[in-house]
C-alpha cells in the first residue's frame, strides 16, 4: 500500500 | 532492509565522504557547486525532521544525523573555510527555478496535507533535481576532476539502487511510495548522460572533459 507516516528509508 | 537499500545508503555515504575528503585534503572546493551542496543541506534538513517525532532504528537515526552533519560541513567549507577557492563565477544555475516549482508541487501532490509531510515531499522532489547546478557547472566548464566524477557516480548509483530496492519491496512486501518512486526515477534519469561519460571516459583513466 501507499505508506505515508513512518519513513524508514533515508 | 534488503541488499539494494543497504548498498544504496552505503553508496550515498561514500559519495559524501569522497567529496568532503577531496575538499579537505586539497584545501580547495574548485569545480564544486556550492548551490547543489546547499540544496542537499536543505533536502536533509526538511526530510529528517521526523528525527524529533519518530524513532525507527539506531541505523536510521545514525545515518540521518551523519547526512545532515556532512551536508552542513560541506556548505561551511565551500562558503566559509575555503571560500577563496570557490568558483562562484561558474556556479550560476538559478536555484529558484528548482526550489519554487518543487515547493509548489509538494503542496499540490503529497500523501497528507500536514507540515511535516509537505516538507518531506518537498525534500523528495528537491533532491531529484538538486544535482542540476553541479551538472550545469560541469557542462559550463566542460570538464570535471576525476575525483568529482567519482563523487557524481557514487551519488547517481545511490538512487539507482533505491529503484531496485523499491522493486524488491513492492514484490516481497507489497510496499510502494509513488512519490518517492517517481522522483527517484527522475533523479536517476538525470544521471544517465553522466553515467555514460563516466564509463566511457573516467574508467578508462581519462579526465572527464566534454567535447567543445
Amino acid at each position: 500500500g501507499d505508506e505515508s507516516t513512518l519513513k524508514d528509508e533515508l | 532492509m534488503n541488499i539494494f537499500r543497504f548498498l544504496g545508503d552505503l553508496s550515498h555515504l561514500i559519495a559524501i565522504v569522497i567529496l568532503l575528503l577531496k575538499i579537505w585534503k586539497s584545501r580547495s572546493c574548485a569545480g564544486i557547486s556550492g548551490k547543489s551542496q546547499a540544496l542537499f543541506a536543505v533536502v536533509f534538513t526538511t526530510r529528517y525532521l521526523d528525527l524529533f517525532t519518530n524513532f525507527i532504528s539506531f541505523y536510521n537515526t545514525g545515518m540521518k544525523v551523519v547526512y545532515i552533519a556532512c551536508s552542513y560541513a560541506m556548505v561551511w567549507m565551500i562558503y566559509s573555510k575555503f571560500k577563496a577557492t570557490y568558483d562562484g563565477n561558474h556556479d550560476t544555475f538559478r536555484v529558484e527555478f528548482l526550489v519554487a516549482p518543487t515547493a509548489i508541487l509538494a503542496f499540490l501532490v503529497n500523501h497528507d496535507f500536514t507540515p511535516l509531510e509537505i516538507l518531506w515531499t518537498f525534500s523528495i522532489y528537491l533532491e531529484s533535481v538538486a544535482i542540476l547546478p553541479q551538472l550545469f557547472m560541469v557542462s559550463k566548464t566542460g570538464e570535471a576532476e576525476t575525483i568529482t566524477s567519482h563523487y557524481l557516480f557514487a551519488l547517481g548509483v545511490y538512487r539507482t539502487l533505491y529503484l531496485f530496492n523499491w522493486i524488491w519491496r513492492y514484490q516481497f512486501e507489497g510496499f510502494f511510495d509513488l512519490i518517492a518512486i517517481v522522483a527517484g526515477l527522475v533523479q536517476t534519469i538525470l544521471y544517465c548522460d553522466f553515467f555514460y561519460l563516466y564509463i566511457t571516459k573516467v574508467l578508462k583513466g581519462k579526465k572527464l572533459s566534454l567535447p567543445a
